[in-house]
């Protein structure tokens, strides 16, 4: 593995978004994921519709919540094309689900894994090398009052609450870390991103990991 | 200056903002405690940001709603091989 490793780099991560007064954080980490993976398949980096996964995953509770797993499952069991983000906007607040045809222009899910890397962020690295930003879900209590760094401490694991994208790691410094991006807009963190510390499941950061397969 | 960088409107001299004003007060004494751990760079600090004025239980409910679903322990296996 490489010591250093940022999809950023290949140009295939969308800017960092502002979920607002909404929870739908499960939402903006999977479609981070589905876009970024479809850019490394060659397309265009596109932004997806956000909205369309809050709506139309019902299975979840749009604004009150849900799961990046339940919503990967949703996608692929339904082969529901995402579409662009242009054609179905956020507005931060749950919806009706509207129909698109199957001829409409959107990305579908193949298939998708999910697992626990606990005591295996090696393996977790070579999953994000090898198939794109991660899903992951996180516990972000301590993120109320982040401003920057690499966090090290106050951060439980077995207690996941918010769902992120996983983008790269830089292991040539002092501290090995993730390079996470979040949703709570650029003013939050640095730009946006949060750094997590490897090896010792900080925040849950390996408990519940998503790849995407397009 | 927490109100004009984050466009906070309320009122002074209403209830909300007495709230407002205690969850920001605890917020400082919270960062003063999360800071005290680590003085090591490129460790993550921890201030004021547009959560500031909001209480933990507020931010969880608002923020904090995503559900770890239960996955296998990785194997080594992906659909590739």
């Amino acid at each position: 593995l490489p010591a250093k490793f940022d999809w950023r780099d290949k140009a295939v991560v969308a800017p960092v978004q502002n979920q607002q007064a909404c929870g739908s954080c499960w939402a903006f980490g999977t479609v981070g994921a589905i876009q970024s993976v479809h850019a490394i398949g060659g397309f265009t980096l596109e932004q997806l519709s956000v909205q369309q996964v809050l709506d139309c995953s019902i299975q979840n509770s749009g604004c009150n919540g849900g799961s990046a797993v339940w919503a990967l499952d949703w996608l692929k069991q339904t082969k529901v094309k995402l579409v662009p983000q242009s054609d179905y906007r956020y507005k931060a607040k749950t919806g009706i689900c509207h129909y698109f045809s199957q001829s409409h222009d959107g990305v579908a899910v193949k298939n998708f894994t999910a697992h626990d890397f606990e005591g295996q962020e090696a393996a977790m690295m070579g999953e994000l090398v090898q198939n794109g930003p991660l899903v992951a879900v996180v516990d972000a209590i301590s993120w109320q009052d982040y401003l920057g760094g690499i966090i090290q401490h106050h951060c439980s694991s077995h207690r996941s609450n918010h769902a992120v994208l996983v983008v790269g790691y830089d292991a040539t410094g002092h501290i090995p870390h993730w390079i996470v991006q979040n949703s709570w807009g650029t003013a939050w963190g640095d730009e946006g991103y949060v750094y997590i510390k490897i090896g010792s499941n900080v925040c849950g950061i390996a408990d519940s990991v998503a790849a995407v397969f397009l | 200056l927490f109100r004009a960088q984050f466009h906070r409107m309320y009122d002074v001299t209403s209830d909300e903002f007495n709230r407002r004003h205690n969850y920001f007060r605890d917020s400082k004494k919270r960062q003063a405690r999360l800071n005290s751990f680590s003085a090591v760079p490129q460790s993550a600090t921890y201030g004021i940001n547009q959560f500031s004025d909001l209480s933990p239980k507020q931010f969880r409910d608002l923020y904090l709603t995503g559900s770890a679903t239960r996955v296998p322990h990785y194997s080594g296996l992906t659909p590739e091989n």
